[in-house]
């Protein structure tokens, strides 16, 4: 791991800097000469492996491990594609109008329109536009991450109070953090926590797009993916 | 969990995901 940690005393944010993977870099596909759909293709190979690494990723948040194996697969088929978007958008946050899902992958809104991704190109847009403007900080985004996992609002939990106290011990992280911040924003873990409907909303039109992709059957995806998708729908 | 057999297994390893 080569991320700079920045020591602020927060031990489940420092665990979680810690644990946050690295960026991947996509792999162009070159089975066609379609721009277009190379990038389609391209772009679900990666997500494919954003969704591996975020399994591994989930099972170090502090708290999460501690869950029943039932519950942990009902934050993550609930909660998946919030925490991908977030990492999209935490990509782009600075990059103007392009959407960065890898440093090798960047598409701007015309290249999100001609591949059929237009829905997804402003839902996104929407979403980075609020963080740029609240300037969040990489604290900030990996305890968003792993808050979007824990509040995934899944059905038939098996033990609802220990999400409940999962929730709580990410909550009670990000209220320490802010307070230690200086100037101290008043009200900035209550503003965070209010961009979590748009997050939900942005990450519902992720599922949208990619359930059309496949339905429309130009773009192979992958067997994971796929069983995400299917836990959405 | 027969549906959603790989989320399944990852979870269930305590060594990286190999299977895509």
């Amino acid at each position: 791991d080569t991320h700079p940690i920045k020591t602020n005393g927060n031990k489940v944010i420092s665990q979680l800097l810690l644990t946050e993977p690295a960026p991947l870099c996509a792999t162009p596909d070159n089975s066609t000469n379609d721009d277009n759909l190379k990038a389609l293709l391209t772009l679900c190979d990666l997500l494919n492996r954003e969704l591996l690494v975020m399994i591994g990723w989930a099972k170090h948040i502090p708290g999460f491990s501690a869950l029943s194996l039932v519950d942990q697969m009902a934050l993550l088929q609930s909660g998946w594609m919030e925490t991908l978007v977030l990492s999209v958008v935490s990509q782009s946050l600075g990059y103007g109008e392009e959407l960065v899902f890898a440093g090798n992958l960047r598409l701007d809104q015309a290249q999100c329109r001609a591949s059929g991704l237009s829905d997804l190109y402003t839902a996104l847009r929407q979403l980075t536009t609020k963080y740029q403007q609240m300037n969040l900080s990489q604290e900030e985004v990996v305890t968003l991450k792993a808050m979007a996992l824990a509040n995934s609002d899944a059905e038939n939990l098996e033990n609802a109070e220990a999400v409940q106290r999962f929730q709580d011990g990410l909550h009670e992280a990000l209220q320490e953090y802010e307070i230690s911040q200086q100037p101290v924003e008043l009200h900035r873990a209550g503003k965070l926590l209010m961009t979590l409907p748009l997050l939900r909303q942005t990450a519902n039109r992720a599922v949208d797009t990619f359930c059309r992709l496949h339905l429309e059957g130009r773009v192979p995806m992958h067997k994971l993916f796929l069983e995400m998708l299917d836990a959405k729908i | 969990k027969e549906k959603h057999k790989i989320l399944h297994r990852l979870l269930q390893n305590s060594t990286s995901p190999v299977e895509l």
